[in-house]
């Protein structure tokens, strides 16, 4: 069995894991830095306690992000990869053990910070969001499709320092999309501001509707 | 012959044609989006005529990167790597047949944009330079520490907007870079305002005079 059949067969059976207690995976995939420990922070007293929010991190090293996320009161595993440039689903299964999963609704799945290799390793998630921040360009969509092609939802994330980068360009951004992903979804918004944090929340929402 | 040996072998070879040639060869790495390309524009024309650039770009898709620098009358190459998340060794191999080596004094190898990947893959190189931008945040170096171990020049970048980023804490920067990385040089600069590129061009000048 190659790598990604067994990566494949072990995210099915996480899948189940999930599906069996009514739990909605979403996997958070960007560049390192694009703000998605920053947006699960600024969301996740929002969601409280209509929603029941857990987090799994995945870094190289150190426990950083999932120590963000615990000041929030909301469970939180860490996975270091050691060198590995992303998740795989077998990491993630071995999280769940650490994690209530009978006590959770969503379920974010922080990858490693990579704009290319995340695309590749089904972690037995619902849905794929991908952040590009206003500060990286607006040509990542054009140089980096593979995991634009893979998102479910875009969060153009960062908006509030849009005022001190006049090169970038929403609409080019947006046809670029369109060109590489078809129809995917996308938002923009600000964790600093919190500006259009709602709507990211709604589409949560309709999401875990829609799932159960 | 495992893939990391053959790699390792094909860079021996590659450093001998620069070598043979007297040929200084950068290996850029950072982020997608850290300012790479950018901070190539903006020293380009100051080092010429003194020095002669040429640049290889490496990306999944496009001829972008290479367009913006042939815009400053350099040679560029691009290298599509289609789903590969770095470049290796034999890809830039090939990429030297559409480079006048014989007339080059610094060629820049700009890898494709991930903080983890291209520190394992040797290119030939004579030295390795990662870029980290203020806003990716400042935790990069102990989150993502291979690369800047394998660093013998770290470049924050974008100081411009420093005023605008107050949670950016470049003592800190400093303090995890000691922590993984020992005594890798450190310059802080911008390529919008041009703020410190002189003592990046010196210490290009600097490692040219000693490689030669
Ligand atoms: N101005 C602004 N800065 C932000 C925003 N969101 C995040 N940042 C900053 O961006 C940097 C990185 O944020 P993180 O939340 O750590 O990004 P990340 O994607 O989780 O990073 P990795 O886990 O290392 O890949 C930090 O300095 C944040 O303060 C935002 O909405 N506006
Ligand atoms: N404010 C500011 N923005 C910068 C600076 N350097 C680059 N940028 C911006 O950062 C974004 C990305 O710059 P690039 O030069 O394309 O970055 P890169 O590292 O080459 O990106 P990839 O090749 O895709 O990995 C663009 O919007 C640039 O305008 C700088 O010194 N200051
Ligand atoms: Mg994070
Ligand atoms: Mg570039
Ligand atoms: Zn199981
Ligand atoms: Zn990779």
């Amino acid at each position: 069995e190659n790598l990604m059949a067994r990566n494949d067969r072990i995210a099915e059976h996480v899948r189940h894991h999930f599906d069996a207690h009514g739990v909605l995976a979403i996997n958070l995939m960007s560049s390192p830095g694009s703000g998605k420990t920053s947006l699960l922070e600024a969301i996740i007293q929002g969601l409280a306690p209509e929603i029941k929010v857990a987090v799994i991190e995945g870094d190289l090293e150190t426990e950083n992000d999932a120590a963000r996320i615990r000041r929030h009161g909301v469970p939180a595993v860490q996975i270091t990869t050691g060198v590995t440039c992303h998740l795989d689903a077998a990491m993630v299964h071995d999280a769940l053990d650490s994690l209530p999963i009978g006590d959770i609704d969503v379920l974010f799945i922080e990858n490693v910070g990579n704009l290319v290799c995340p695309a590749d390793f089904d972690l037995g998630q619902h849905a794929n969001v991908v952040l590009l921040s206003v500060t990286e360009g607006d040509d990542k969509p054009d140089k980096y499709p593979v995991i634009f092609r893979a998102a479910d939802m875009v969060l153009i994330t960062k908006t509030d320092l849009l005022p001190h980068i006049e090169e970038f360009d929403l609409a080019k951004v947006e046809q670029s999309l369109r060109r590489v992903g078809g129809d995917v979804p996308i938002l923009a918004l600000s964790a600093k501001t919190h500006a259009n944090l709602e709507a990211w929340c709604n589409w949560l929402r309709s999401r875990l509707a829609t799932h159960r």
